[in-house]
């Protein structure tokens, strides 16, 4: 007959102990303790019937799948086995152990006494099936053990692998560098990851892979593990595995997604590429006269923009209306958003009047653009300047008549006191 | 002005008179800057009677009661180049008191600023106290000898008078002489300011830099030329800073 056994520790012994076991009896011990552990079988003392290989009386220890040993006799020899003091472990979280004795039992064995306890298993350090152990990190507890992963990772529902969160990928520069998960260490399993290239319509995306590129594959089927895939508008591209990479691919599109799907095993270095948008080509510029464009390029395309300046003392004049600079950006048509503007020449202007002075033009033709230059003076001899200036006066590239020591100001006129045209004819005596 | 000779007309250009709508001259003063002149405060109140001696603002002269004419040279009849202008304000001295004649000094701004010329341009203000035993010229169209009017601006050159021995001169008629006030003439008499000149200038020469400024105000005096009865001024370097502050000028 058949014992079930479920406690964490237990006694075995054979029926009658210590007095010697009955002839021609057969028991059954089902020993079964918790998952993450398993038995651990010694025995205190063993007295059976030796025979070849064990055929008369033996005590018989195996699990669901294998025999773990078969002991009779009262010490090991070439035929037969005995515990000793060996203990029995079993792979799992079951043991068996049948005791048998034949018809016969003349010599008055007294059979056995073993004991047994629930150990528990260290998955971490004996889990050999790749497919069953801990992808990044394994933690061994009493009665089971689980699974953790490196920072930035997030354990998969199986408890097991590692993936990554990389599904809300979003890149919307004109170019950029896309990678597998932690490239180039081997990706995360179990991961799902998504990457969309978005630009503004009237961008083409192309993508060109570098480097290594490593994803896993099968020799026969179609990319049956990890694979990626591109996918711009109604077109598809891949999937794509193995070693060798895919050549250039131009989606002629401004948005593009990249799906990358890793299963639960193997570990693959991945991949990495760089795209690059481009648009309609615009036609080349011509810097104004006094002035340039920036960035000088041989060729501009879509969203391209350059700055229109001028040189100094010029001013950019769109619409009849000055300014420092003038921005403008090639169209998705390839076409310029504005033309070209006009350089012009820095205008003071009229020099404002001075009281008890006057302004002079040191040119015929009286210029009041850049760079000309006027000249204040006092009404002399009632005004004399205040301040130590030639009262020179330069048009400035802000459009401004500026002076070297009063700047912007005016100078001002203070009456000459105390010296009169008239002296007194010499009377002192 | 008594025993002075008639100025060159061109000389004086800075003296400003005040006179009357009815073009009748009752001071002079000195224009400073381009559009004020200084002169005496008690030119701009009336006389006060003796028993209630402090001045209330219904005493003073507002500025439609007076205009201030550059460019003279004649007293009475009209000049080519004189200009006509209208006041503006008038500041009094914050500590002039009229019993006394302290810091008696006012400053009138114009209404418009007058055109400078060779006939009327600014005095300068003084940049330093004045030195022992300068000569100043006082210019105006005050009284004369027996109380006669001249026909032109007359002017006398006379020595600055060392403050205490001007203290001195007046202290038997209980008269005070200030450290804000400051004496010139001669000991024996003659030359001198008088009524009618009161505010006008009193300049004298700097050297060195060839410019005349201003040291004195006609102020008061003992009758007018008398034997130790010097003229006596308001120290203008003593106030300069009131003067700058109320007018924002500088030389």
């Amino acid at each position: 007959h058949a014992v079930e056994l479920n406690d964490m520790f237990g006694q075995i012994q054979s029926p009658g102990y210590p007095d010697s076991y009955p002839s021609d009896s057969e028991v059954t011990w089902n020993i079964t303790v918790p998952e993450g552990f398993r038995i651990k079988l010694y025995f205190m003392h063993f007295n059976l019937e030796s025979s070849y290989l064990c055929e008369y009386d033996y005590v018989k220890v195996e699990t669901e799948y294998q025999v773990l040993a078969t002991f009779c006799g009262q010490e090991t020899t070439d035929t037969e086995q005995t515990p000793g003091q060996e203990v029995v472990l079993s792979p799992g979280s079951f043991m068996s152990i049948t005791f048998r004795s034949d018809f016969s039992n003349e010599e008055r064995f007294t059979g056995f006494d073993a004991h047994y306890m629930a150990v528990d298993v260290d998955e971490c350090t004996e889990r050999e099936d790749e497919e069953l152990s801990c992808d990044h990190y394994c933690h061994n507890y009493i009665g089971g053990y689980y699974c953790s992963c490196r920072f930035g990772y997030i354990l998969h529902t199986d408890n097991r692998t590692c993936r990554v969160e990389c599904s809300d990928n979003l890149f919307t520069q004109r170019t950029g560098v896309i990678t597998s998960p932690d490239f180039p260490n081997p990706y995360p399993k179990s991961s799902e990851c998504f990457y969309t290239i978005q630009l503004e319509e009237g961008f083409m995306v192309s993508l060109q892979f570098e480097d290594v590129f490593d994803i896993e594959d099968h020799p026969e089927v179609t990319c049956p593990y990890d694979y990626i895939k591109i996918k711009a508008g109604p077109k598809v591209w891949g999937p794509f595995c193995g070693e060798k990479a895919p050549e250039q691919i131009n989606t002629q599109s401004h948005s593009v997604q990249i799906m990358f799907h890793s299963d639960n095993s193997g570990e693959n270095q991945g991949w990495r590429l760089s795209y690059r948008a481009t648009g309609n080509e615009c036609p080349e510029l011509q810097p104004p006269i006094h002035g340039k464009i920036e960035p000088s390029q041989a060729k501009y395309s879509f969203k391209d923009q350059v700055l229109i300046s001028c040189d100094t003392g010029y001013k950019v004049l769109k619409d009849d209306v000055e300014m420092d600079t003038f921005q403008i950006e090639c169209l998705k048509d390839g076409t310029w958003s504005n033309k070209i503007p006009t350089c012009k020449i820095a205008d003071c202007g009229a020099p404002a009047e001075l009281e008890h002075g006057l302004v002079t033009f040191p040119t015929r033709n009286k210029l009041t653009t850049y760079k000309s230059e006027i000249r204040y003076s006092c009404q002399q001899p009632y005004y004399k300047m205040l301040h130590n200036t030639t009262g020179v006066y330069t048009c400035s590239a802000q459009g401004v008549w500026m002076n070297e020591v009063l700047g912007r100001s005016r100078p001002t006129c203070l009456p000459v006191c105390g010296i009169p045209k008239f002296s007194r004819k010499l009377i002192a005596r | 002005i008594i025993n002075g000779r008639p100025a060159q007309r061109g000389t004086t250009p800075w003296i400003a008179m005040l006179s009357h709508p009815n073009r009748l001259p009752f001071c002079g003063g000195s224009l400073v800057g381009s559009n004020w002149v200084v002169t005496a405060a008690h030119c701009l109140h009336q006389s006060l009677d003796s028993e209630d001696s402090s001045l209330h603002d219904s005493d003073l002269l507002s500025p439609s009661d007076f205009q201030i004419i550059m460019g003279k040279h004649w007293r009475v009849r009209s000049d080519e180049n004189e200009q006509q202008l209208s006041v503006k304000h008038i500041f009094l001295h914050p500590q002039y008191d009229p019993n006394t004649f302290e810091n008696d000094l006012a400053l009138v701004e114009l209404a418009e600023s007058p055109v400078l010329n060779d006939f009327v341009m600014p005095i300068c203000l003084p940049e330093g106290p004045l030195h022992e035993g300068a000569v100043v010229i006082v210019s105006g169209w005050g009284k004369q000898f027996f109380q006669r009017f001249p026909e032109t601006l007359m002017e006398i050159e006379i020595p600055i008078v060392d403050h205490d021995i001007c203290q001195k001169a007046y202290a038997p008629l209980k008269k005070k002489v200030t450290r804000d006030m400051i004496c010139a003439g001669e000991k024996e008499g003659g030359k001198d300011a008088c009524s009618g000149d009161s505010g006008g200038p009193m300049v004298t020469l700097d050297i060195e830099k060839g410019q005349w400024y201003l040291v004195g105000t006609v102020s008061w005096g003992e009758d007018c030329g008398k034997k130790d009865r010097y003229g006596v001024y308001s120290y203008i370097y003593h106030n300069k800073d009131w003067i700058v502050r109320v007018t924002g000028m500088r030389n």
